[in-house]
């Protein structure tokens, strides 16, 4: 039984590397294409009915929902720079 | 009182929290202003 | 004995990082997905429409957005400097990332739910390094390889 565990653990050790070594290769890179359009917005929620608020933070901005029996509260802080807010346009 | 806290920009798990958010929030039972007058709650986003 | 419970446990415990880690690279398989998949839609776009959209029409990722219905009320405080905002609404709202607009807008081609067209799979499979080809595959099949195969080490 012991040499069937470590058998098995050797193995499973060669699959997570293998998940490591592929989950480094899923790197975004940044480009100037990757954008939406408020039309894209618009077309995922019908704005004769929802108001979109679009909010673009610097990363490691603090996003804090306080509890909903208390009250409906959306707190956001930064440390690495002004955080912009604005509302996607109906039309 | 629970409250979830969200680092933006984390590289994974954000989604799922945002999940649990909009789990606690759309099923929270306080008595929303206006949910007398009609139901004002958001439609989930449409799938295209 | 001892060794063996220790080595029982062992195995438990990477039995579920490996199964975490399968979560993560299925997720960022779908991000990897939708963002290129928008890159190349925009760059089309510009193609034919000569350039870009005006500025003001474009919201470049990454982003969250905030949906809440018309008629809520929203009260915003914001610091001078904009690093802090506090808002408060009078009704329920949803706070979406970046990723998850993209998979609504269909960007992932539906592979979140294991449902894609053969030509879609074509597609998708050409937006991943070719290693990955085959995860792809099996997110399209709706075979959720995250569970899968460990059965097999662990029996």
């Amino acid at each position: 039984k012991h040499q069937v565990l470590e058998k098995e653990i050797h193995d499973l050790q060669a699959a997570e590397q293998q998940l490591d070594d592929l989950i480094q290769m899923c790197s975004l890179t940044g480009c100037t294409s990757a954008y939406v359009t408020c039309q894209d917005l618009r077309s995922i929620a019908d704005p004769s009915e929802q108001m979109v608020i679009v909010i673009k933070a610097p990363p490691e901005t603090q996003l804090q929902v306080s509890d909903p029996a208390e009250t409906f509260q959306v707190s956001l802080k930064s440390a690495q720079g002004p955080i912009d807010v604005f509302l996607c346009p109906e039309d | 009182k629970s409250r979830i806290l969200v680092s933006i920009g984390e590289s994974f798990g954000t989604s799922e929290k945002f999940q649990k958010i909009n789990q606690m929030v759309g099923s929270s039972d306080r008595q929303l202003k206006r949910s007398a007058e009609e139901s004002t709650t958001p439609k989930p986003l449409k799938r295209l | 004995a001892q060794e063996c419970q220790n080595l029982e446990m062992e195995k438990q415990r990477r039995i579920e990082r490996i199964k975490q880690k399968r979560a993560q690279l299925q997720e960022l398989l779908l991000q990897q997905i939708a963002f290129k998949n928008l890159v190349q839609r925009n760059e089309q776009n510009e193609q034919q429409n000569l350039g870009p959209p005006a500025l003001n029409s474009t919201i470049q990722l990454p982003f969250l957005i905030v949906n809440t219905s018309k008629r809520t009320i929203i009260d915003c405080s914001i610091s001078s400097d904009k690093f802090e905002y506090l808002f408060n609404f009078d009704n329920t709202f949803e706070i979406h990332d970046d990723i998850e607009v993209l998979k609504r807008m269909g960007m992932s081609f539906g592979l979140e739910a294991g449902k894609c067209s053969s030509e879609d799979l074509k597609t998708a499979k050409s937006l991943v390094p070719k290693a990955l080809e085959s995860y792809v595959s099996d997110m399209c099949t709706g075979s959720s390889w995250v569970n899968q195969g460990l059965l097999l080490s662990s029996t």
